[in-house]
């Protein structure tokens, strides 16, 4: 087939067969033309000694260019199937560092995750000065620039893309210029092409990231970064993070919810997921083999 | 007390300003994982202390249990986000118990990391409620990317996955059995073949 769909009637995904990547979204009935895709900045190289020649590092994001994808257009991610009566779940793998699960439950829940492994990130051999690796997600809807992040968990607060409320700034630099640190949420809310029906469509991390929308109808979430040059700020260090000889593997989830912008629960429902994500349940393990299914 | 103190410390230590930001040295990075594990591991021998207490004395089950209690190994496994559970792995039969933190019922889908069968020794999994009555739960395999994940040691190449409601404030206990033939009786039992490429589903 040329189209696979996992999931439910209340919640879907629909993923093209051929290049294995996210192409539409359900939810609750609001249908949602939605991509998903790994990318990265390239590091930026300088000797530090004035702003303009400040190299990327710990403290510094001043990528080297926009965006690049992990894998070319033509390049397919390779993928494997589950399904089941619980969840189905897609097992990809983008190129050599970047690896997902998709997860869509079938019973109980009204998000959909995006279950990241990045890593080892490429060593100094890399031609490009370390590489910041972003989960972006980009969608049909019209947002004039307009998006809303957390403010450490607590309100919500608008946000503008090259804009800043109190007064006329001036961005030099794209991209960094326009991050924000994302504590819990990242939405955005626009009409679909030909629509006149609002969409809201929300990212919950399950860390603090930076992220930003810097195109309309787009959302985009830092997850790694391995650099190899000190930005002078104090540190002495280049980002330079390895563990068992290798660079760090990170592992994380994104949630996302969308839905009706008619919808005023969905602050309030992405606000719980958030919760949920904060303070999950804690397991403890004990045998079982003192019980019976009937002492039990 | 003393645990809750520890990480109380170190969670006063990690709101330094290069702690949150991750701008810290390597070295005091790595520091600073020790400090959390250390203080992580106390929390969870008293967090286990407590519910002992609680099981011990609870008044609405059995006098059996509550003396069976007492010895309740109550462990948590740190690598449940590299599909690794010691607990899970090896035993046939074990009881998840899982505290929800929050003021309001949760509802959470549990991933256990457990063996899976071959076609030749299948083996399948059942999940109890508190009330004995079957839950329904579901075999995923766990991919490669996560396999071989450095550091990783369990050899266990599935997780079990049912949907847990957890009381406010309060816990729930699940009793996973695991049976080493296919159980034709079982309730909602399910398996799942290691060799993937004879796996079969339905659409």
């Amino acid at each position: 087939a040329d189209q696979l769909v996992i999931g439910t009637q209340d919640l879907s995904l629909t993923l093209d067969t051929k290049s294995g990547r996210v192409i539409n979204g359900s939810f609750n009935g609001t249908e949602l033309n939605l991509n998903q895709e790994f990318l990265y900045y390239r590091g930026a190289s300088g000797n530090n000694e004035v702003f303009e020649n400040r190299s990327s590092g710990a403290y510094i994001f001043r990528p080297n260019g926009t965006a690049h994808p992990i894998l070319d257009g033509k390049d397919s991610i390779k993928f494997d199937f589950v399904a089941g009566d619980l969840i189905d779940e897609v097992h990809q793998t983008w190129g050599d560092f970047v690896h997902q699960i998709i997860r869509v439950y079938k019973v109980g829940v009204d998000y959909a995750e995006f279950d990241w492994v990045v890593g080892p990130l490429p060593d100094k051999k890399d031609p490009f000065d370390g590489r910041e690796i972003i989960n972006r997600f980009t969608t049909n809807l019209k947002t004039d620039g307009h998006f809303a992040t957390d403010s450490n968990g607590r309100e919500t607060l608008h946000r503008k893309l090259n804009h800043r409320d109190t007064w006329n700034v001036s961005i030099v630099e794209q991209e960094a210029g326009n991050y924000y640190p994302i504590t819990s949420l990242l939405r955005l809310t626009g009409m679909p092409e030909n629509s006149d029906k609002g969409v809201s469509l929300a990212v919950i991390p399950d860390r603090a990231q930076g992220g930003s929308s810097l195109a309309d109808g787009q959302l985009e979430l830092m997850v790694h970064r391995r650099l190899f040059r000190d930005d002078a700020f104090g540190v002495g260090e280049a980002l330079n993070e390895t563990a068992y000889g290798e660079g760090l593997i990170a592992r994380g989830t994104h949630y996302v919810r969308a839905g009706s912008s008619e919808d005023k629960t969905a602050l309030g429902k992405e606000r719980v997921l958030a919760q949920d994500v904060l303070l999950p349940v804690i397991l403890f393990f004990s045998s079982g083999k003192n019980y019976s299914k009937e002492q039990w | 007390p003393d645990s809750l103190e520890l990480l109380r410390e170190a969670m006063g230590v990690m709101q330094h300003h290069d702690a949150i930001t991750g701008t810290e040295k390597q070295h005091v990075a790595e520091d600073y994982a020790k400090l959390l594990h250390d203080a992580v591991s106390g929390c969870a021998e008293s967090s286990g202390d407590a519910l002992r207490k609680i099981f011990a004395n609870a008044t609405n089950v059995s006098s059996q249990y509550n003396k069976m209690a007492v010895n309740m190994e109550l462990e948590t496994c740190p690598g449940l986000n590299i599909s690794q559970c010691a607990y899970s792995e090896r035993e046939d039969s074990f009881v998840v118990t899982l505290y929800n933190p929050l003021a309001r019922t949760k509802k959470q889908f549990v991933r256990l990391p457990v063996q899976a069968g071959t076609q030749e020794a299948q083996i399948s999994y059942t999940v109890l409620d508190h009330e004995g009555k079957a839950v329904p739960s579901q075999l995923v395999p766990v991919p490669s990317f996560v396999r071989n994940l450095p550091g990783r040691t369990a050899n266990t190449t599935a997780e079990l996955i049912f949907l847990a409601e957890i009381p406010p404030v309060g816990v729930a206990s699940y009793l996973v059995n695991r049976q080493k033939t296919k159980n034709s009786e079982g309730e909602n039992a399910d398996y799942l073949y290691a060799d993937l490429k004879s796996a079969k589903y339905n659409k």
